[in-house]
C-alpha cells in the first residue's frame, strides 16, 4: 500500500471531471488503470463523529443533497463538502470499477480510491459508497443490471 | 475519595497522578467523576488553575448517558456553565447565567438538588 | 468544475479540522 501510495502521489492518475451517465458530473480516467492500482485518494477535512453528525442535520436544512461525509473509522471522518480533490465527485455505482480502502501512511489513516478491474480511458471511475442502512431512502441511478435500488 | 474517573472520560483528556485535575485541547471533550448521586443536595467545587487565551471550559452535572465526546450540556443528559461569558448549557441551548464568565484562579460551585426519594 | 462548486477549496492532503468553541451549540445567548 504504502508503495502504491508514494507512486500515486508522485505520477497522480489523470482522470477527468465531466458529464456523467450516472448523475450530473462524474470523474472520468484519462488513461488505461489496471486493476488493483490506487487511482485517487478521498481528500478532505478530517473531522469527529459527532462534529460529521451535527455538519450532516446542517447540510440537510441547508439542502446539500448527497454526502461528502467519508467514516475512516470510529474517531474520524472526512468531510470534503466543502474541501477536498476530485475523489468527491465520482460517483456511487453497485456495480463498481472501483473499491474504497482505508490505509495506513506513517499512521496516519487515509481513505483510497482502487482500481477493482481494469478501467479503460474515457471509463467513469465509479465505487460503491456502501451508505448505512437509513429509513429515508436515496434512490440509486447508476442503472446497472444488478443495481440495488437505492444508495442506503 | 471523588476523583476525575479514568473509566469514564473522553480518552484524549489528561488527567493528572492525583486524579484531581483534567487538561484537554484541541475540540471539546468531557469526564466525569468517580462518584455519582440520585437523590438529595449535592454540592462540589472546582478550580480552574489554567486557561490558556482561546481555551473554555463547560463544567457541571452530567447523567451516565451523556455524550463525552462533546460538551457537558449538548445534550438532553447534562447542564453546564461555561467559562466564557458565563452561559448555562443543556440541549445544546446556551442561555444567559452569570454577567461574566470565570477563568484562571476562580473555585466554581455546583449544587444539585434531587428529589430524595429519587427512583 | 470550480464553476459547479463554487465555494469549494481544492486539497492536496486531508487537514485537520480546528474544532470552534460553539460548534455543539444550537442555540447562544
Amino acid at each position: 500500500d504504502l508503495l502504491k501510495f508514494n507512486q500515486l502521489k508522485f505520477r497522480k492518475k489523470q482522470l477527468k471531471f465531466a458529464r456523467s451517465g450516472i448523475h450530473d458530473w462524474g470523474l472520468f480516467a484519462m488513461e488505461d488503470i489496471a486493476a488493483d492500482e490506487m487511482v485517487i485518494e478521498y481528500v478532505g477535512q478530517r473531522i469527529r463523529p459527532l462534529i460529521a453528525d451535527i455538519r450532516e442535520k446542517q447540510y440537510e436544512t441547508i439542502g446539500i443533497g448527497s454526502s461528502y461525509l467519508f467514516r475512516i473509522d470510529s474517531e474520524s471522518i472526512i468531510d470534503a463538502t466543502k474541501c477536498g480533490n476530485l475523489a468527491r465527485f465520482i460517483n456511487h455505482s453497485c456495480n463498481p470499477n472501483c473499491y474504497a480502502k482505508i490505509i495506513t501512511v506513517d499512521g496516519v489513516k487515509k481513505i483510497v480510491i482502487y482500481s477493482k478491474q481494469p478501467i479503460a480511458v474515457n471509463e467513469e471511475i465509479t465505487y460503491d459508497y456502501k451508505f448505512p442502512i437509513e429509513e429515508d431512502k436515496i434512490s440509486c441511478l447508476c442503472g446497472t443490471p444488478n443495481c440495488r435500488g437505492t444508495l442506503n | 475519595q471523588v476523583m476525575l474517573a479514568l473509566h469514564d472520560r473522553a480518552t484524549q483528556l489528561k488527567v493528572t497522578e492525583g486524579r484531581t485535575a483534567v487538561t484537554g485541547d484541541k475540540g471539546y471533550a468531557s469526564i466525569r467523576a468517580t462518584h455519582f448521586v440520585s437523590r438529595g443536595t449535592w454540592y462540589y467545587e472546582a478550580t480552574i488553575t489554567e486557561m490558556a487565551e482561546n481555551a473554555a471550559t463547560r463544567i457541571g452535572f452530567a447523567q451516565a448517558l451523556a455524550n463525552l465526546q462533546a460538551p457537558i450540556g449538548f445534550d438532553k443528559f447534562g447542564y453546564s456553565w461555561r467559562s466564557r461569558k458565563g452561559t448555562k448549557f443543556h440541549d445544546s441551548r446556551g442561555l444567559h447565567y452569570s454577567d461574566e464568565g470565570y477563568g484562571k484562579g476562580d473555585t466554581l460551585g455546583f449544587l444539585i438538588h434531587l428529589p430524595v426519594e429519587a427512583t | 468544475w470550480t464553476s459547479f462548486a463554487p465555494e469549494f477549496k481544492e486539497l492536496d492532503e486531508n487537514v485537520e479540522y480546528d474544532e470552534d468553541e460553539g460548534d455543539f451549540d444550537e442555540m447562544d445567548e
